[in-house]
């Protein structure tokens, strides 16, 4: 009777199935977590399985789907009602908004991407240090055993993160924190920030220094979400990133920007080679591009090999997709 | 989207910062 009535039942679909219940699942555990947040229990990891289903899912192509969907021009009188929306559910304030009037953007990318007005974010003259961006403070701190905390208690390797250093080969005798340092006297020290949807997501030049090289991970786009950095151990060193390392005036300084799913591509303003979320570049790799002289040829934007950036200037900024 | 930064400081850095708390481009993080 099965095979009779066949032509009558729907066809099963497998890949569907697997996202609504996989996705249910993931939506319970992230629920599970916030309570757990809440309680401030220490944070209870994903298992191995847990992880590889979720590193399995395709959250790169989602993420690109998410992108082109966003990228589509809206009809003026549809704009204002769907930015509005937007605006009240992640908290938006656009009275700091360098363009105020919604018409004005085109589509949700390019709102996403809006810029605020230039008093809006003095920089603060008494710190060496300043915020690169907007957002909440996810974790800090000292960095011990070249193991870093992404929140506390769950920490990632500092190898896996910015990749080998040339400097490993010749003193393997050092561990990889100590081969960072310029000066044994000093310290090795982190801050994550993690941008929430409604934030401005330009990223800026915490201070001035200048960038040798930047290296671009690509990777899964699993959420980084604080929930979610809580539950998947080593979340930063799986998720697509791009690595920007240099010198400060104390020596060892990097910034590194992690994509998400929905925010799945970065943007570094003065390098236009520089392109993420991209189906040709496979995950686990990793691809080098060296600010300082290469042969004869010096980049233009160089001093001294390497790019100069001043405290507070935009660096780059995330997209949508 | 994250940005985390890693940076070598002299071991008397403080952060001015308390975890958790919302943070805008240009605040300081910490001082010498």
């Amino acid at each position: 009777s099965l095979t009779a009535g066949r032509g009558f039942l729907p066809r099963p679909w497998p890949l569907p199935f697997l996202f609504v219940t996989g996705g249910g699942y993931l939506g319970y555990q992230h629920y599970k977590r916030r309570s757990q947040e809440d309680d401030e229990a220490p944070p209870s990891l994903a298992t191995p399985t847990q992880v590889a289903l979720y590193h399995s899912f395709p959250t790169r192509l989602l993420s690109r789907a998410w992108g082109r969907l966003n990228g589509v021009e809206l009809p003026t009188w549809l704009r204002k009602p769907i930015y509005s929306l937007y605006i009240w559910t992640f908290g938006v304030n656009m009275q700091e908004a360098a363009v105020e009037d919604l018409h004005h953007y085109r589509n949700l990318s390019e709102f996403f991407r809006r810029r605020l007005k230039p008093a809006a974010r003095p920089l603060c003259a008494s710190s060496c240090l300043i915020s690169p961006a907007d957002g909440r403070i996810l974790h800090f701190g000292r960095v011990k055993n070249s193991e870093v905390e992404q929140v506390k208690g769950v920490t990632y390797s500092l190898e896996n993160f910015l990749g080998p250093q040339n400097s490993r080969s010749k003193n393997s005798s050092l561990s990889f924190r100590d081969l960072l340092l310029s000066c044994p006297d000093n310290d090795l020290f982190h801050v994550v920030v993690y941008l929430a949807p409604g934030d401005y997501h330009c990223f800026h030049s915490p201070t001035e220094w200048k960038v040798e090289l930047r290296r671009h991970f690509p990777g899964t786009l699993m959420s980084v979400n604080p929930g979610v950095a809580r539950w998947v151990k080593e979340l930063f060193c799986l998720n697509e990133r791009v690595v920007l390392t240099g010198q400060w005036q104390h020596g060892f300084f990097s910034l590194t920007a992690v994509g998400a799913t929905n925010v799945g591509s970065i943007r570094v303003y003065f390098d236009q080679e520089l392109q993420t979320n991209s189906p040709c570049y496979s995950k686990g790799s990793f691809h080098d591009h060296s600010y300082v002289a290469v042969g004869d040829q010096v980049l233009k934007t160089t001093n001294e090999g390497g790019v100069v950036l001043q405290k507070g200037e935009a660096v780059g900024e995330f997209n949508l997709g | 989207s994250t940005i985390v930064l890693l940076f070598e400081a002299p071991k008397d850095f403080i952060f001015n910062l308390q975890p958790g708390q919302q943070i805008r481009v240009g605040e300081g993080l910490g001082s010498l």
